[in-house]
């Protein structure tokens, strides 16, 4: 890194993690009826109480000794033999239990929470952290899911309080040099090699159906409109400079999830740059799988 | 606010995977949120109906893909049928010409094609699981000697971009009302919007071959929940005093490989999109492979509809 005049190993390798959604209510024992919060019946059945690691299908969130424990091997096992980090959002439980409302503190202060975390774990072990907080060990990058937003789903165009907070949240992990487009949109880059290779972070919030507070990607005055050019000009700037980029974002770009145009030109954007886009990754569906996209239905949309 | 979603076919539920009837009247489309908000207040984000939205994504997706890769196919091996008969003499000569085309056909195809990973979470909707990616750094050193220093700093870039950004914007608004409906404005609204990309005629990057950063191999972990939990409760019923409740939480907690892209059912040599192409045949045709697919995105839960 010439700008850090430092040198990295690369190892090949990096780690995508994605829809943690921590919950600090989840109590052991509790009825797995009760969201795993509390105890209600008097049934003893095992199978209807949460147990200590959390259980699979059961509709609860995860249990913060789940994830610290997950953490703490990934800090043992896999840190010092990845390059980067592809963090895809959800760091806060869903909002199903109405005797405990979610509020946006409690969404800031997980997010906070994780971010420190994650902090932690991949800065620098060289003891010069404190000369520059941005020089991290392995890169972090991390990008926003509908649960980190106050109302759920809901996300307008920035600056506004929170985009600005995720700007303190990520401080660590945003290059300063994009903190102004940040505040606009929370989308932004990071080079893990400079010049040579990137992860770009997309906001997906803006071009997602569930979000009441857009509309489209045809109208000026839409955020996933700016987003789109600014995506496109970051592509362009990459393409120049030979870059290879992957790109990431908490809601999939499938057909079922984005608003039909927005849908469209995405589509066409990362079709357009498939000389330099390495992959597209993302959370939100819980399932592990993928999808083809085929660009010709979106060239004949348009 | 329910009206426009519903104008709009959408769906409203947090990490909800169905594809919902587009013929649903307002009413229907209005109870049946209705009745999925009641079921995410009573189970939380316990997990429904992901099956039969796999089962969607193997038809909608990657049987669409097998017919058009047989479409190719087919054609290929119907002029060469033809050829046959005509040209006996020349076939060495032909056969080239028509595997050249065909690779062309392919080649066409695939390019049309980008793939989005999805990664399973690690909230227990199933088993918790994550993802390490493996790409290849071969040369990347030559590559590092020849990087270009004459690039201006980002910070010019963006101060570029932050004056592009204003002209569109403002010329934007001044080009067209919401009720224009005149076809050559509207193409030439299409033409200057800076949201669409002008098309080239590009080389194909990493995602297609493999090159430099070309995503080699993933290795997925997961957590069994049921086998961890099960080894601490064993732990604390033992007779062992000196197991403390921490301690029992470090012996019992394990993260296992759950599996690798290139072994079964994946068998990918590489992650490039010509091998998920060969997967997608392979997921469409054989039930057994779709059948250990699911397990595998499910994180071996056990999950069924």
């Amino acid at each position: 890194n010439p700008s850090l005049n430092k040198n990295k190993t690369l190892h090949g390798r990096f780690l995508h993690i994605t829809d943690i959604h921590p919950d600090q209510f989840y109590l052991e024992g509790s009825d797995i009826g009760e969201m795993c919060h509390r105890t209600k019946t008097d049934d003893s059945s095992k199978s209807n109480k949460a147990p200590i690691f959390g259980k699979a299908m059961a509709g609860c969130d995860t249990p913060i000794i789940l994830m610290n424990e997950t953490f703490k091997w990934i800090d043992k096992n896999l840190k010092d033999k990845i390059d980067f980090v592809m963090w895809t959002g959800d760091n806060i439980r869903h909002d199903n239990d109405r005797n405990y409302p979610r509020t946006e503190a409690e969404i800031f202060d997980y997010n906070l929470k994780l971010s420190n975390v994650l902090y932690d774990i991949f800065k620098d072990s060289n003891g010069d952290v404190d000369e520059n907080p941005y020089d991290l060990g392995v890169n972090v990058i991390p990008s926003i899911g509908n649960n980190d937003v106050f109302p759920h789903n809901m996300f307008s165009m920035g600056p506004t309080l929170q985009t600005r907070e995720f700007y303190r949240i990520w401080r660590h992990f945003i290059p300063q040099e994009q903190q102004r487009f940040f505040d606009n949109g929370v989308s932004f880059f990071t080079e893990i090699i400079p010049n040579k290779l990137a992860v770009i972070s997309i906001n997906t919030l803006y071009l997602f159906k569930s979000n009441p507070l857009v509309d489209n990607c045809t109208k000026k005055n839409q955020p996933g409109y700016k987003l789109l050019i600014w995506f496109g000009q970051i592509l362009t700037e990459m393409r120049k400079r030979n870059m290879k980029v992957w790109i990431i974002g908490h809601v999939p770009p499938i057909k079922k999830n984005f608003q039909k145009s927005c849908f469209d030109k995405f589509t066409l954007w990362i079709n357009e740059f498939s000389d330099i886009i390495i992959g597209n990754v993302y959370g939100h569906m819980n399932i592990d799988h993928f999808i083809p996209v085929d660009t010709r239905d979106s060239i004949d949309s348009i | 606010y329910l009206s426009s979603k519903f104008t709009s076919n959408n769906d409203n539920n947090d990490d909800d995977d169905e594809f919902y009837d587009n013929n649903l009247s307002i009413d229907e489309y209005i109870r049946d949120l209705a009745r999925e908000s009641k079921e995410v207040q009573m189970m939380g984000a316990a997990p429904v109906n992901k099956g039969s939205y796999m089962d969607k994504v193997r038809k909608e997706y990657y049987q669409k893909v097998f017919e058009e890769i047989e479409g190719i196919e087919d054609v290929d091996k119907q002029e060469g049928d033809e050829f046959e008969i005509k040209k006996k003499k020349k076939k060495n000569k032909k056969d080239k010409k028509k595997k050249r085309k065909l690779r062309r056909d392919l080649d066409q195809l695939i390019r049309e094609y980008n793939i989005i990973s999805i990664g399973a979470s690690i909230i227990p909707t199933f088993n918790p699981s994550f993802r390490v990616w493996e790409y290849n750094i071969t040369g990347l050193e030559d590559e590092l000697q020849v990087a270009n220093k004459n690039n201006k700093s980002w910070n010019d870039f963006f101060h570029e971009l932050e004056k592009i950004l204003q002209k569109e914007t403002i010329s934007m608004d001044n080009q067209a009302n919401d009720d224009d409906d005149d076809d050559e404005l509207e193409n030439l609204i299409i033409k200057n919007d800076k949201t669409i990309p002008k098309l080239t005629n590009h080389k194909l990057g990493p995602a297609y071959e493999n090159q430099l950063f070309t995503p080699i191999r993933y290795v997925q972990y997961y957590i069994n929940l049921e086998k961890i939990n099960h080894k601490y409760y064993e732990l604390m019923a033992s007779d062992n005093d000196d197991i403390s409740k921490e301690g029992a939480i470090r012996q019992s907690f394990e993260v296992d490989i759950e599996y690798v892209s290139n072994s079964d059912p994946y068998n990918m040599e590489t992650l490039i999109v010509p091998e998920y192409f060969e997967l997608m045949k392979k997921l469409y045709l054989d039930d057994e492979i779709w059948q250990e697919y699911l397990d595998l995105a499910f994180a071996k839960s056990g999950y069924k509809d």
